[in-house]
Protein backbone atom coordinates (compact mmCIF):
# COMPACT_ATOMS: atom_id res chain seq x y z
CA UNK A 1 0.00 0.00 0.00
CA UNK A 2 1.45 3.56 -1.14
CA UNK A 3 1.62 5.14 2.45
CA UNK A 4 -0.44 8.22 2.96
CA UNK A 5 -1.51 10.99 6.04
CA UNK A 6 -3.33 13.62 6.50
CA UNK A 7 -3.19 15.75 10.01
CA UNK A 8 -5.38 18.75 12.00
CA UNK A 9 -5.13 21.50 13.84
CA UNK A 10 -8.60 21.80 15.14
CA UNK A 11 -12.16 22.98 13.97
CA UNK A 12 -14.56 25.75 15.01
CA UNK A 13 -15.59 28.88 14.42
CA UNK A 14 -12.57 29.56 12.11
CA UNK A 15 -13.45 32.43 9.26
CA UNK A 16 -11.72 34.94 7.65
CA UNK A 17 -12.84 37.52 10.75
CA UNK A 18 -11.51 35.19 13.24
CA UNK A 19 -8.18 34.24 11.38
CA UNK A 20 -6.22 37.63 10.47
CA UNK A 21 -3.73 36.72 7.35
CA UNK A 22 -0.55 37.07 9.57
CA UNK A 23 -2.12 33.97 11.93
CA UNK A 24 -3.23 32.26 8.77
CA UNK A 25 0.92 32.49 7.61
CA UNK A 26 1.69 31.32 11.27
CA UNK A 27 -0.78 28.34 10.38
CA UNK A 28 0.54 27.23 6.74
CA UNK A 29 3.87 27.79 7.71
CA UNK A 30 3.43 25.18 10.67
CA UNK A 31 0.96 22.47 8.94
CA UNK A 32 3.34 22.63 5.86
CA UNK A 33 6.71 22.03 7.97
CA UNK A 34 4.75 19.06 10.02
CA UNK A 35 3.19 17.46 7.00
CA UNK A 36 6.17 17.32 5.63
CA UNK A 37 8.31 15.85 8.34
CA UNK A 38 5.54 13.40 9.39
CA UNK A 39 5.57 11.87 5.15
CA UNK A 40 9.67 11.89 5.30
CA UNK A 41 9.59 9.84 8.57
CA UNK A 42 6.65 7.41 7.10
CA UNK A 43 8.51 7.01 3.55
CA UNK A 44 12.08 6.29 5.04
CA UNK A 45 13.45 2.80 5.86
CA UNK A 46 14.17 2.72 9.71
CA UNK A 47 17.88 1.71 10.17
CA UNK A 48 16.74 -2.32 10.37
CA UNK A 49 15.52 -2.03 6.94
CA UNK A 50 12.20 -2.33 7.96
CA UNK A 51 9.31 0.73 6.98
CA UNK A 52 7.36 3.00 9.83
CA UNK A 53 4.00 1.45 11.29
CA UNK A 54 1.80 3.81 11.06
CA UNK A 55 1.55 3.47 14.80
CA UNK A 56 5.12 5.16 14.70
CA UNK A 57 4.07 8.04 11.89
CA UNK A 58 0.95 9.33 13.49
CA UNK A 59 2.26 9.20 16.78
CA UNK A 60 5.11 11.29 15.73
CA UNK A 61 3.19 13.91 13.59
CA UNK A 62 1.35 14.31 16.55
CA UNK A 63 4.39 14.73 19.07
CA UNK A 64 5.36 17.54 16.29
CA UNK A 65 1.82 19.17 16.91
CA UNK A 66 2.04 18.65 20.17
CA UNK A 67 5.40 20.83 20.88
CA UNK A 68 4.02 23.39 18.60
CA UNK A 69 2.13 26.60 21.08
CA UNK A 70 -0.33 27.16 18.25
CA UNK A 71 -2.07 24.36 18.85
CA UNK A 72 -4.79 23.07 21.98
CA UNK A 73 -2.30 20.35 22.80
CA UNK A 74 0.43 19.60 24.57
CA UNK A 75 2.67 22.91 24.70
CA UNK A 76 -0.35 25.88 24.49
CA UNK A 77 -3.13 23.53 25.55
CA UNK A 78 -6.58 25.73 26.98
CA UNK A 79 -7.15 25.66 30.67
CA UNK A 80 -10.26 24.69 33.12
CA UNK A 81 -12.22 27.16 34.86
CA UNK A 82 -9.54 26.69 37.42
CA UNK A 83 -6.76 27.43 35.61
CA UNK A 84 -5.11 24.44 35.00
CA UNK A 85 -4.40 22.25 31.73
CA UNK A 86 -5.77 18.66 31.51
CA UNK A 87 -4.54 17.32 28.84
CA UNK A 88 -5.89 14.06 26.71
CA UNK A 89 -5.03 12.05 23.80
CA UNK A 90 -6.23 8.90 21.67
CA UNK A 91 -4.48 6.12 19.53
CA UNK A 92 -6.13 3.48 17.37
CA UNK A 93 -5.24 1.20 14.49
CA UNK A 94 -7.29 -1.15 12.20
CA UNK A 95 -5.08 -4.20 12.77
CA UNK A 96 -6.27 -6.17 15.28
CA UNK A 97 -3.92 -9.33 15.32
CA UNK A 98 -1.05 -7.31 16.29
CA UNK A 99 -2.75 -5.50 18.82
CA UNK A 100 -5.74 -6.81 20.34
CA UNK A 101 -6.53 -3.55 22.12
CA UNK A 102 -6.78 -1.89 19.58
CA UNK A 103 -7.63 1.60 20.79
CA UNK A 104 -6.35 3.70 24.05
CA UNK A 105 -7.15 6.83 25.05
CA UNK A 106 -5.46 8.79 28.26
CA UNK A 107 -7.30 11.72 29.86
CA UNK A 108 -6.32 14.27 33.26
CA UNK A 109 -2.88 14.32 32.30
CA UNK A 110 -1.43 17.44 34.03
CA UNK A 111 2.61 16.78 33.68
CA UNK A 112 3.01 14.43 30.93
CA UNK A 113 4.60 16.58 28.26
CA UNK A 114 3.56 14.53 24.81
CA UNK A 115 -0.24 12.48 25.91
CA UNK A 116 0.15 10.78 22.91
CA UNK A 117 3.22 9.20 23.48
CA UNK A 118 1.91 7.23 26.50
CA UNK A 119 -1.43 6.41 24.62
CA UNK A 120 0.78 4.96 22.28
CA UNK A 121 2.87 2.99 24.87
CA UNK A 122 -0.27 1.55 26.60
CA UNK A 123 -1.12 0.13 23.60
CA UNK A 124 2.07 -1.59 23.08
CA UNK A 125 1.89 -2.70 26.51
CA UNK A 126 -0.15 -4.49 28.68
CA UNK A 127 -2.10 -5.31 25.35
CA UNK A 128 -1.00 -7.55 23.10
CA UNK A 129 -0.15 -10.89 24.77
CA UNK A 130 -1.93 -10.16 28.32
CA UNK A 131 -5.79 -8.98 27.25
CA UNK A 132 -8.09 -10.99 29.38
CA UNK A 133 -5.55 -12.50 31.40
CA UNK A 134 -5.46 -9.86 34.08
CA UNK A 135 -1.85 -10.09 35.08
CA UNK A 136 -1.19 -7.42 37.75
CA UNK A 137 2.19 -6.42 37.09
CA UNK A 138 4.74 -6.03 34.23
CA UNK A 139 8.39 -5.86 34.08
CA UNK A 140 9.37 -2.77 32.38
CA UNK A 141 12.49 -1.65 31.05
CA UNK A 142 11.88 1.88 32.38
CA UNK A 143 13.92 4.73 32.57
CA UNK A 144 15.57 3.73 35.61
CA UNK A 145 16.12 0.24 34.48
CA UNK A 146 13.60 -2.75 34.69
CA UNK A 147 10.81 -2.08 37.01
CA UNK A 148 7.34 -4.35 37.95
CA UNK A 149 4.66 -1.68 37.42
CA UNK A 150 1.22 -2.34 37.40
CA UNK A 151 0.23 -3.76 34.29
CA UNK A 152 -2.10 -1.66 31.60
CA UNK A 153 -3.59 -4.83 31.45
CA UNK A 154 -6.17 -4.97 28.53
CA UNK A 155 -7.53 -1.49 29.84
CA UNK A 156 -8.31 0.61 26.40
CA UNK A 157 -8.78 4.29 28.71
CA UNK A 158 -6.47 5.36 31.64
CA UNK A 159 -6.87 8.60 33.39
CA UNK A 160 -4.75 11.17 35.66
CA UNK A 161 -2.36 10.20 38.68
CA UNK A 162 -2.19 6.16 37.62
CA UNK A 163 -1.80 6.96 34.21
CA UNK A 164 0.92 9.57 35.61
CA UNK A 165 2.51 6.92 37.26
CA UNK A 166 3.15 4.69 34.10
CA UNK A 167 4.40 7.52 32.20
CA UNK A 168 6.85 7.97 34.26
CA UNK A 169 7.71 3.72 34.78
CA UNK A 170 7.80 3.81 30.70
CA UNK A 171 10.39 6.39 31.11
CA UNK A 172 8.35 9.05 28.91
CA UNK A 173 9.11 12.84 29.49
CA UNK A 174 7.28 14.42 32.69
CA UNK A 175 7.12 18.16 32.95
CA UNK A 176 6.25 20.72 35.42
CA UNK A 177 2.71 21.45 34.80
CA UNK A 178 3.99 25.32 33.96
CA UNK A 179 5.40 23.61 30.71
CA UNK A 180 2.51 24.19 29.13
CA UNK A 181 1.55 27.81 29.83
CA UNK A 182 1.48 30.19 27.26
CA UNK A 183 -0.02 33.93 27.46
CA UNK A 184 -2.17 33.20 24.63
CA UNK A 185 -4.45 30.58 26.32
CA UNK A 186 -4.21 32.08 29.40
CA UNK A 187 -5.40 35.46 27.99
CA UNK A 188 -8.23 33.47 26.57
CA UNK A 189 -8.91 31.80 30.06
CA UNK A 190 -9.97 34.75 31.30
CA UNK A 191 -11.31 36.30 28.05
CA UNK A 192 -13.95 33.43 28.46
CA UNK A 193 -14.86 34.02 31.82
CA UNK A 194 -15.27 37.66 32.52
CA UNK A 195 -17.11 36.94 28.85
CA UNK A 196 -19.80 34.51 30.75
CA UNK A 197 -19.73 37.14 33.73
CA UNK A 198 -20.50 39.97 31.76
CA UNK A 199 -23.32 38.09 29.64
CA UNK A 200 -24.35 36.49 33.04
CA UNK A 201 -25.19 39.96 34.22
CA UNK A 202 -26.66 41.16 30.82
CA UNK A 203 -28.71 38.47 30.91
CA UNK A 204 -30.12 38.82 34.56
CA UNK A 205 -30.68 42.71 33.93
CA UNK A 206 -33.78 41.38 31.99
CA UNK A 207 -32.17 41.79 28.48
CA UNK A 208 -32.10 37.78 27.76
CA UNK A 209 -34.61 36.60 30.19
CA UNK A 210 -32.09 35.60 33.76
CA UNK A 211 -30.15 32.28 34.03
CA UNK A 212 -29.79 31.50 30.49
CA UNK A 213 -26.36 33.49 29.40
CA UNK A 214 -26.31 34.20 26.10
CA UNK A 215 -22.72 33.93 25.93
CA UNK A 216 -20.29 30.92 27.31
CA UNK A 217 -17.00 30.93 28.60
CA UNK A 218 -16.24 28.12 26.03
CA UNK A 219 -17.62 29.94 22.42
CA UNK A 220 -17.39 33.36 21.39
CA UNK A 221 -19.03 34.62 17.90
CA UNK A 222 -15.70 36.85 17.84
CA UNK A 223 -12.92 35.02 17.80
CA UNK A 224 -11.54 31.20 17.61
CA UNK A 225 -12.22 29.37 20.76
CA UNK A 226 -10.57 25.65 21.08
CA UNK A 227 -13.55 23.39 21.27
CA UNK A 228 -11.60 20.47 22.04
CA UNK B 1 -7.22 19.43 19.32
CA UNK B 2 -4.73 17.53 16.77
CA UNK B 3 -4.87 15.04 15.03
CA UNK B 4 -3.07 12.40 12.47
CA UNK B 5 -4.21 9.22 10.83
CA UNK B 6 -1.75 7.13 8.72
CA UNK B 7 -1.73 4.59 6.26
CA UNK B 8 1.55 2.30 6.07
CA UNK B 9 3.09 0.42 3.69
CA UNK B 10 1.40 -2.94 5.54
CA UNK B 11 -1.91 -1.49 4.50
CA UNK B 12 -2.40 -1.16 8.56
CA UNK B 13 -4.37 2.43 9.26
CA UNK B 14 -3.92 4.39 12.41
CA UNK B 15 -5.35 7.36 13.88
CA UNK B 16 -3.61 9.59 16.44
CA UNK B 17 -5.43 12.41 18.92
CA UNK B 18 -4.38 15.05 21.36
CA UNK B 19 -5.82 17.79 22.74
CA UNK B 20 -6.10 20.63 26.11
CA UNK B 21 -9.95 20.21 25.64
CA UNK B 22 -12.74 22.23 25.93
CA UNK B 23 -11.55 26.30 26.56
CA UNK B 24 -13.04 26.85 30.37
CA UNK B 25 -14.32 23.37 30.82
CA UNK B 26 -15.29 22.12 34.55
CA UNK B 27 -12.01 20.21 35.54
CA UNK B 28 -12.51 17.18 35.28
CA UNK B 29 -14.45 16.96 32.55
CA UNK B 30 -13.55 14.15 30.00
CA UNK B 31 -13.90 14.91 26.29
CA UNK B 32 -14.12 13.01 22.91
CA UNK B 33 -10.68 12.31 22.21
CA UNK B 34 -10.17 9.86 24.66
CA UNK B 35 -13.31 8.12 24.19
CA UNK B 36 -13.35 5.72 21.58
CA UNK B 37 -15.82 5.46 19.19
CA UNK B 38 -16.44 9.41 19.89
CA UNK B 39 -13.52 11.87 18.53
CA UNK B 40 -11.59 8.86 17.27
CA UNK B 41 -12.12 5.37 15.88
CA UNK B 42 -10.50 2.54 13.37
CA UNK B 43 -11.64 -0.72 12.02
CA UNK B 44 -11.01 -2.80 9.08
CA UNK B 45 -13.59 -5.45 7.48
CA UNK B 46 -13.64 -7.80 4.57
CA UNK B 47 -16.59 -7.21 2.03
CA UNK B 48 -17.49 -10.30 -0.10
CA UNK B 49 -19.62 -9.11 -3.33
CA UNK B 50 -22.93 -10.66 -4.62
CA UNK B 51 -24.78 -12.21 -1.72
CA UNK B 52 -21.82 -13.46 0.00
CA UNK B 53 -21.84 -12.03 3.97
CA UNK B 54 -19.72 -9.17 5.03
CA UNK B 55 -17.06 -10.18 7.43
CA UNK B 56 -15.76 -8.20 9.87
CA UNK B 57 -11.97 -8.11 10.98
CA UNK B 58 -11.91 -10.92 13.20
CA UNK B 59 -12.97 -12.95 10.38
CA UNK B 60 -9.74 -15.17 8.40
CA UNK B 61 -9.48 -13.40 4.87
CA UNK B 62 -12.01 -15.63 2.90
CA UNK B 63 -9.98 -17.61 0.33
CA UNK B 64 -11.88 -17.89 -3.29
CA UNK B 65 -11.85 -20.82 -5.84
CA UNK B 66 -9.56 -20.87 -8.46
CA UNK B 67 -7.24 -17.83 -9.13
CA UNK B 68 -8.28 -14.63 -10.52
CA UNK B 69 -6.83 -13.30 -13.30
CA UNK B 70 -7.93 -10.13 -13.62
CA UNK B 71 -7.59 -7.01 -10.80
CA UNK B 72 -10.19 -4.83 -9.82
CA UNK B 73 -9.64 -1.84 -12.38
CA UNK B 74 -10.53 0.90 -9.55
CA UNK B 75 -10.70 -0.83 -5.89
CA UNK B 76 -12.59 2.37 -4.53
CA UNK B 77 -15.39 1.63 -7.00
CA UNK B 78 -17.73 -1.36 -7.29
CA UNK B 79 -15.45 -4.01 -8.66
CA UNK B 80 -16.49 -5.81 -11.76
CA UNK B 81 -16.92 -9.45 -11.70
CA UNK B 82 -15.14 -12.19 -13.31
CA UNK B 83 -16.05 -15.00 -15.71
CA UNK B 84 -13.03 -17.45 -15.48
CA UNK B 85 -13.93 -19.86 -17.99
CA UNK B 86 -17.01 -21.40 -15.87
CA UNK B 87 -20.29 -20.53 -15.70
CA UNK B 88 -20.83 -19.02 -12.09
CA UNK B 89 -19.00 -15.23 -11.91
CA UNK B 90 -16.36 -15.27 -9.27
CA UNK B 91 -16.42 -13.46 -6.11
CA UNK B 92 -13.79 -10.46 -5.16
CA UNK B 93 -12.85 -9.88 -1.36
CA UNK B 94 -11.67 -6.60 -0.64
CA UNK B 95 -10.73 -5.26 2.94
CA UNK B 96 -11.77 -2.03 3.68
CA UNK B 97 -9.86 -0.15 6.87
CA UNK B 98 -11.17 3.12 7.79
CA UNK B 99 -9.73 5.56 10.72
CA UNK B 100 -10.94 9.19 11.69
CA UNK B 101 -9.48 11.69 14.16
CA UNK B 102 -12.07 14.11 15.17
CA UNK B 103 -11.75 18.36 16.37
CA UNK B 104 -14.64 20.69 17.79
CA UNK B 105 -17.18 20.75 20.22
CA UNK B 106 -15.96 17.78 22.08
CA UNK B 107 -19.60 16.93 23.91
CA UNK B 108 -21.04 16.67 20.69
CA UNK B 109 -18.88 13.79 19.36
CA UNK B 110 -19.25 11.96 22.64
CA UNK B 111 -23.37 12.64 22.52
CA UNK B 112 -23.73 11.18 18.57
CA UNK B 113 -20.30 8.86 18.85
CA UNK B 114 -19.38 10.20 15.78
CA UNK B 115 -16.49 8.77 15.05
CA UNK B 116 -18.04 5.16 15.21
CA UNK B 117 -21.05 6.47 13.58
CA UNK B 118 -18.80 7.07 10.58
CA UNK B 119 -17.29 3.82 11.00
CA UNK B 120 -20.73 2.37 11.01
CA UNK B 121 -22.58 4.29 7.74
CA UNK B 122 -19.51 3.05 5.83
CA UNK B 123 -19.74 -0.79 6.32
CA UNK B 124 -23.34 -1.69 7.29
CA UNK B 125 -24.40 1.19 5.35
CA UNK B 126 -22.16 0.34 2.31
CA UNK B 127 -21.20 3.60 1.93
CA UNK B 128 -17.42 4.84 0.94
CA UNK B 129 -15.50 6.36 3.74
CA UNK B 130 -15.85 9.74 2.09
CA UNK B 131 -19.54 9.87 2.00
CA UNK B 132 -19.69 8.54 5.59
CA UNK B 133 -17.35 10.88 6.51
CA UNK B 134 -20.15 13.76 5.40
CA UNK B 135 -23.04 12.45 6.33
CA UNK B 136 -21.68 12.89 10.59
CA UNK B 137 -19.35 15.80 10.01
CA UNK B 138 -20.54 17.39 7.12
CA UNK B 139 -22.53 20.48 6.60
CA UNK B 140 -26.25 19.52 7.82
CA UNK B 141 -24.84 15.86 9.17
CA UNK B 142 -25.89 14.29 12.26
CA UNK B 143 -23.31 16.29 14.42
CA UNK B 144 -24.67 19.57 13.59
CA UNK B 145 -28.24 18.25 13.60
CA UNK B 146 -27.66 17.14 16.89
CA UNK B 147 -27.17 20.77 18.17
CA UNK B 148 -30.85 21.12 17.52
CA UNK B 149 -31.64 25.32 18.23
CA UNK B 150 -28.54 25.77 19.68
CA UNK B 151 -26.58 25.03 16.82
CA UNK B 152 -24.44 29.09 16.06
CA UNK B 153 -25.25 30.07 19.53
CA UNK B 154 -22.94 28.01 21.79
CA UNK B 155 -20.48 25.94 19.65
CA UNK B 156 -22.68 22.85 20.00
CA UNK B 157 -22.43 20.78 17.47
CA UNK B 158 -19.47 22.32 15.34
CA UNK B 159 -16.51 20.29 14.38
CA UNK B 160 -14.57 18.38 11.74
CA UNK B 161 -13.01 15.29 10.75
CA UNK B 162 -10.05 13.83 8.94
CA UNK B 163 -8.95 10.39 8.18
CA UNK B 164 -7.97 7.54 5.68
CA UNK B 165 -9.70 4.70 4.05
CA UNK B 166 -7.44 1.95 2.55
CA UNK B 167 -8.96 -0.31 0.20
CA UNK B 168 -6.71 -4.30 -0.49
CA UNK B 169 -8.15 -6.60 -3.18
CA UNK B 170 -7.59 -10.21 -2.98
CA UNK B 171 -7.19 -12.82 -5.08
CA UNK B 172 -8.56 -16.41 -5.65
CA UNK B 173 -5.79 -17.44 -3.50
CA UNK B 174 -6.27 -14.95 -0.85
CA UNK B 175 -3.00 -12.97 -1.71
CA UNK B 176 -3.34 -9.23 -1.74
CA UNK B 177 -3.10 -7.90 -5.37
CA UNK B 178 -4.26 -4.55 -5.46
CA UNK B 179 -4.78 -1.58 -2.85
CA UNK B 180 -5.48 2.10 -2.81
CA UNK B 181 -6.62 4.57 -0.17
CA UNK B 182 -8.34 7.87 0.29
CA UNK B 183 -7.59 11.08 1.75
CA UNK B 184 -11.29 11.74 3.76
CA UNK B 185 -11.52 15.67 5.26
CA UNK B 186 -15.10 17.93 5.93
CA UNK B 187 -16.15 19.95 8.92
CA UNK B 188 -19.62 21.65 8.99
CA UNK B 189 -18.53 25.04 10.73
CA UNK B 190 -16.08 27.95 9.66
CA UNK B 191 -12.93 26.37 9.32
CA UNK B 192 -10.39 23.47 10.27
CA UNK B 193 -6.97 23.61 10.27
CA UNK B 194 -6.08 21.04 8.05
CA UNK B 195 -2.98 19.64 6.02
CA UNK B 196 -2.13 16.06 3.53
CA UNK B 197 0.51 14.44 0.89
CA UNK B 198 -1.61 13.49 -2.12
CA UNK B 199 -0.82 10.70 -4.30
CA UNK B 200 2.21 11.97 -6.25
CA UNK B 201 3.95 13.21 -2.89
CA UNK B 202 2.66 17.01 -3.05
CA UNK B 203 1.96 19.02 0.70
CA UNK B 204 -1.36 20.87 0.82
CA UNK B 205 -2.67 22.80 3.73
CA UNK B 206 -5.83 24.29 3.90
CA UNK B 207 -8.37 25.94 6.90
CA UNK B 208 -11.72 27.07 4.45
CA UNK B 209 -13.33 25.17 2.39
CA UNK B 210 -11.60 26.90 -0.94
CA UNK B 211 -8.35 28.89 0.48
Amino acid sequence: TQPRIIIHGGAGNIRPETMPPERYQLFRASLLTIISKSHRFLLNPLPDGSLPTALDSATYAVTLLEDDPLYNAGRGAVFTRDGINELEASIMITNPTRWPKRGVGVSGLRRVKNPIKLAAELLKRGGQDLVGKGVAVEDVEGAEGRLNVPSAQGHTHLHGAAAEQLAEAYGLELVDPSYFWTKDRWEQHRRGLEREKAMAELTCSGLHGCGTPAGTASWSSDEFIPQG
Amino acid sequence: TVGAVVVDAYGTVCVATSTGGLTNKLTGRIGDTPTVGAGFWAEEWLEELEGQKAGSSSCPAVVLSGALKGLVADCLSTPRMYQLGSSSPKRVVTKRAIAVSGTGNGDSFLRTTAARTVGAIAQFGKESGAVALTKVTGPGGELQRSAGDRWGKTGEGEGGMIGIECIVVYDGDGNAVESRSEILQDFNCGGMLRAWVDEQGVAFMRVFRKD
